[in-house]
């Protein structure tokens, strides 16, 4: 999956 | 996570619970729009298509999973629960909310992190959740006064984005090359365009009287 950092907000 | 990014989700959440209860309670959606519920369910659609995909955290997953839900459920009651439906007033609520996802998508294909589907869709849902509030605003504004929790509703709506911008200058400032310009720039016009409403919602709460938008 995509970098999980990049989004981690809802 | 930080403080504001907490009390972000947390009022976006108490704004979701808000209008279920005027729903429930008044078994009505008169001065609600079904078109902002309807680009609301779309955002998360499409912001959440990483729902299975990118595990983050089991907050993360669950506030997902209820933002869908009830995002969906809200949309199901205006449009088919027999009392509620009959109490949505289509006259008013005419907004050409179509051209906000055309424009948002197409602005998406043009301005994204990566050119990718889901990067694409998720620039998508940002865009468009600035601007999903104008067909409510419009709303409020032609249906004269505003029931106590359409208006709440509509404020905890506008504040849980402004407790964003806290919770992303926060993370500039204590995070190394963290940046977020899509969502900072989109979050600061979709606060932005609450401005009027909170004002004449700061008006009502310090005269104590009914909430009234200027036609």
């Amino acid at each position: 999956g995509r970098d999980a950092r990049s989004k981690d907000e809802l | 996570m930080n403080i504001f990014r907490l009390a972000g989700d947390m009022t976006h959440l108490l704004s979701i619970l808000v209008l279920l209860l005027k729903i429930y309670a008044t078994k009505s959606c008169s001065g609600v729009s079904r078109k902002t519920q309807e680009l609301y369910a779309i955002v998360f659609l499409a912001r959440y298509l990483d729902l299975f995909t990118d595990f983050i955290s089991v907050y993360n997953t669950f506030m997902k999973i209820v933002f869908i839900a009830s995002s969906l459920a809200i949309v199901w009651c205006i449009r088919v629960h027999p009392m509620v439906k009959r109490s949505y007033d289509k006259d008013l609520d005419t907004f050409r909310h179509y051209l906000l996802v055309a424009a948002s998508f197409l602005l998406a294909l043009f301005l994204h992190e990566k050119f990718t589907f889901l990067e694409i869709f998720w620039a998508f849902s940002i865009y468009l959740e600035a601007v999903a509030i104008l067909p409510q605003l419009v709303l409020l504004q032609r249906s004269g006064n505003v029931d106590n929790l359409t208006g709440q509703y509509v404020f905890f709506l506008g504040a849980y984005r402004g407790l964003y911008i806290l919770n992303w200058i926060y993370r500039y400032l204590t995070e190394p090359r963290f940046t977020r310009w899509i969502a900072c720039v989109s979050g600061v016009v979709q606060t932005a365009l609450y401005a009027d409403f909170f004002y004449y919602y700061f008006i009502s709460w310090k005269n104590n009287s009914k909430l009234k938008l200027p036609a």
